[in-house]
C-alpha cells in the first residue's frame, strides 16, 4: 500500500513515522569531563570516558553509559547540549534522563534555521523568575492565543537517584490548535536543532550570589527527540541522498528536502501543504506534450477559479498557446492525428501565386485564395476560369 | 471538373519581379 496515494492511485496526504530524530545524532555538548583524566573520567580511555555520543547511542557494550560535563564550580552555569537534527523536523516530544540528581534549571531551544537562531520551546525551573525572567507555567496552558514557551516545574527526581525531563510540544500550545489548519503551530513544532541548556543544579542552594560550595558535574543519557520527519504531507519517509543528508521522499510532484516546493513543470497551481482532507498535489501543466517548461501565472490562477495556473513555454511541434493547443501561424490543426502527435500541426502550404496570404484557417487549412483561384493550398483555377500570365490575376475568367 | 494545379512557368513576372517567389 502506497500511504501517499489511495487505492484508486489518487494522491492523499501522508506523513513519516514518528521516530528518535537524535537517534545516532552527534551532540555538541560545551563541557564534557576527561580533558584533562581525572579520577574519575578520562577521555582517552573508552572504558572510563563520558562523551556526548552517549546521549544518543542506541546502547550497547560500553560501561559508561552517561555523558558527564566537566567537574564545574560556579552555579548557575550554564552547560549547553546541541543535537542538530540533519534536517526540519516535526517534533512531538524532547526529553533527557538524568543519572545524577537533575539540576533544578534547564531551558529547552530550537533553532529552525540549522543553529543561525534559537527560540526557546520551554523552560523547567523552581525558580522560574530567578534564572529565566518568568512566571511559572498556568495550569491550564498559554494564555495566548498561540503557543509560547513556558516555565514548568524542574525536572522531578526519581527513586534510583536520577530524574527525567519530558516535554511535550503540546505543553507550550493551547488545545484546540489543530496542525493541518494552524500555520503557527507548523511553525511550533518545527526545528531542525534542539539545545538543552543545564542552568542550575541540584545540590547547590539557591541564592542570588550563587557562589557554589562544592564542584559538581552534570550526568544525563538517552537524550530523545521524538518527531516526524518534516515533508509537509508530501512523503512518508526519509531517505539518505547521496551526500548522506536526510531528505523526503517526496511525492505528489513536489520536491526539496522538506518537499517544500513543486518540481519543476509541476507548477498548474501553487505549492501547499497537504493535509488529512486534502492532498493539495503539485500538479503537472497541461502542455499536451509540447512543451518541457511552464511558468505559473497567479492572475491566470484566479481567472479560472484557482483551477489552473501553468503557462507553458516554447511549445514546440509548430503549436502555440498557453496549453500548446492550437497551431502557431502558417501551420494548421491536422484532424488525422491527435493534439498531442508531434504531427498534430500541418503546415499551411499556401500557392506563393494562388493565395493571398500565408496564413491558413487553423482548423481547416484552407489558404485565402484570389479571385478565381481555388483549392485548400489556392493551387487551381475554379471552374470557369483559366490559368493566365499574370502573377497577380493569376485565374481569369475563360472567355 | 477538376481544373490543373496552376503552372509557374506560365507566369510572366517581367513587372513583378520583387512578388516572384523564390524556388
Amino acid at each position: 500500500a502506497d500511504p501517499c496515494h489511495d487505492e484508486g492511485g489518487a494522491p492523499r496526504g501522508c506523513v513519516p513515522g514518528l521516530v528518535n530524530a537524535a537517534l545516532g545524532r552527534e551532540v555538541l555538548a560545551s563541557s564534557t569531563c576527561g580533558r584533562p583524566a581525572t579520577r574519575a573520567c578520562d577521555a582517552s580511555d573508552p572504558r572510563r570516558a563520558h562523551p556526548a555520543a552517549l546521549l544518543t547511542s542506541a546502547g550497547g557494550t560500553a560501561s559508561p553509559v552517561c555523558w558527564r560535563s566537566d567537574s564545574l564550580t560556579q552555579a548557575p552555569l550554564n552547560v549547553t547540549l546541541t543535537v542538530p537534527l540533519g534536517k526540519a523536523f516535526e517534533l512531538v516530544f524532547v526529553s533527557l534522563r538524568f543519572c545524577s540528581t537533575p539540576p533544578t534549571s534547564v531551558a529547552l531551544l530550537k533553532s529552525q534555521d540549522h543553529g543561525r537562531s534559537w527560540v526557546p520551546l520551554g523552560f523547567f525551573s523552581s525558580r522560574c523568575g530567578l534564572d529565566y525572567g518568568r512566571l511559572p507555567a498556568p495550569t491550564n496552558g498559554p494564555a495566548g492565543p498561540g503557543p509560547e514557551a513556558l516555565c514548568f516545574p524542574e525536572p522531578q527526581a526519581q527513586p534510583d537517584g536520577g530524574g527525567l525531563l519530558a516535554f511535550s510540544v503540546q505543553d507550550g500550545s493551547p488545545p484546540g490548535l489543530d496542525l493541518d489548519s494552524s500555520p503557527v503551530l507548523q511553525d511550533w513544532v518545527t526545528a531542525t536543532d534542539i539545545r538543552v541548556v543545564l542552568t542550575r543544579p541540584a545540590m547547590l542552594g539557591y541564592t542570588r550570589d550563587s557562589a557554589a560550595m562544592a564542584p559538581y558535574a552534570y550526568s544525563a543519557t538517552e537524550l530523545q527527540v521524538g518527531g516526524r520527519c518534516k515533508c509537509n504531507g508530501h512523503a512518508s519517509q526519509c531517505l539518505q541522498d547521496t551526500q548522506g543528508h536526510l531528505i523526503c521522499d517526496c511525492r505528489h510532484g513536489t520536491e526539496g528536502a522538506d518537499c517544500s516546493r513543486c518540481k519543476p513543470f509541476y507548477c498548474d497551481r501553487p505549492w501547499q501543504r497537504a493535509t488529512a482532507w486534502e492532498a493539495h498535489a503539485c500538479l503537472a501543466c497541461d502542455c499536451n506534450g509540447h512543451a518541457r517548461r511552464c511558468r505559473f501565472n497567479m492572475e491566470l490562477y484566479r481567472l479560472s477559479g484557482r483551477h489552473s495556473g501553468g503557462v507553458c513555454l516554447n511549445c514546440r511541434h509548430n503549436t502555440a498557446g498557453r496549453h500548446c493547443h492550437y497551431c502557431r501561424e502558417g501551420f494548421y490543426r491536422d484532424p488525422g492525428h491527435a493534439l498531442s502527435d508531434r504531427r498534430a500541426c500541418r503546415a499551411c502550404d499556401c500557392h506563393p501565386v494562388g493565395a493571398a496570404g500565408k496564413t491558413c484557417n487553423q482548423t481547416t487549412g484552407q489558404c485565402p485564395c484570389k479571385d478565381g483561384v481555388t483549392g485548400l493550398t489556392c493551387n487551381r483555377c475554379a471552374p470557369g476560369f483559366q490559368q493566365s500570365r499574370s502573377p497577380v490575376a493569376p485565374c481569369v475568367k475563360t472567355p | 471538373e477538376v481544373m490543373p494545379t496552376l503552372d509557374m512557368a506560365l507566369f510572366d513576372w517581367t513587372d513583378y519581379e520583387d512578388l516572384k517567389p523564390e524556388v
